[in-house]
């Protein structure tokens, strides 16, 4: 494998989104890209990466290869790039350890870090193909402060969509709390807008711990993309250039 | 109550 990212930014952030959330990993790599899933602990979210082939410049890899990498590992070694450095990922077929290079733009500097790899026997989940009920696009900050300001009051959030709009409702010890949004179209700024696109009406329950913790990508991207079903997982998708992508599936709290 | 379900309750192992 050799991979080289213009801007190390863009794993410093991925890897600073998922960490919390997962924690050893295996970087799948293969000629169309380096994908990452994961579950968390406790099985409740899905961590589903997928940074494309079309996103590095130069991408070479020629044997499909598991990079088993303990994400904690990886943070304290991506802290010595910055995030204008050029970063190359390297591994040989069967490989002990993968090679980051870090490039500045700027000077003659090059460091190189080796991490020693793993072996992590992860089951990999199907995840279906699906037709979801409810779409909805948000500025990704306007996504993390309904999260946290409603993380302060209660541990879940029901969302509700209708063709009024989405309403994040949360009740809690102190008292209650909602915020709702409608489609609007910002001519000024589109990154401003809300789209909504919607099949049917969807009310859905989840644990807004988890939603504050995948959050932590809103600096990957200005847009976050909400999809919802009745009684599926939520998906929360943050873009990246190159159809690449960090998403995260979070399971529904259900009534008996 | 409302009971937290499990990711692979929704998505098939392989």
């Amino acid at each position: 494998l050799e991979a080289r990212l213009e801007q190390a930014a863009m794993l410093k952030r991925v890897v600073d989104a998922i960490k919390d959330l997962v924690q050893d990993c295996n970087f799948d790599c293969n000629d169309s890209g380096i994908a990452l899933q994961a579950m968390d602990n406790s099985h409740v979210a899905l961590v589903s990466m997928m940074l494309k082939s079309e996103s590095f410049s130069p991408f070479r890899c020629d044997r499909n290869i598991a990079l088993g990498i303990n994400l904690t590992s990886l943070t304290k070694v991506l802290r010595a790039a910055q995030g204008d450095d050029i970063l190359t990922l390297k591994a040989e077929d069967a490989p002990d350890v993968v090679n980051l290079t870090f490039e500045s733009p700027e000077s003659d500097r090059l460091s190189e870090y080796d991490i020693k790899l793993m072996d992590i026997d992860q089951e990999h989940l199907g995840i279906p193909d699906t037709e979801y009920a409810a779409t909805i696009t948000l500025p990704s900050s306007e996504f993390s402060r309904i999260t946290r300001d409603l993380s302060a009051l209660s541990e879940s959030v029901a969302i509700e969509c209708t063709k009024e709009g989405v309403k994040f409702t949360c009740t809690g010890d102190i008292g209650n709390g909602s915020v709702s949004l409608r489609q609007h179209t910002n001519v000024e700024n589109d990154a401003k807008s809300v789209d909504i696109s919607l099949t049917e009406p969807v009310a859905l329950t989840f644990s807004l711990k988890y939603l504050v913790n995948f959050c932590k990508a809103a600096g990957l991207s200005d847009r976050v993309r909400l999809c919802l079903s009745n009684e599926v997982p939520l998906l929360v998708e943050y873009g990246l250039s190159n159809n690449s992508y960090l998403r995260f599936y979070l399971a529904p709290k259900i009534g008996d | 109550a409302k009971k937290q379900q499990s990711i692979s309750n929704f998505f098939s192992k392989p």
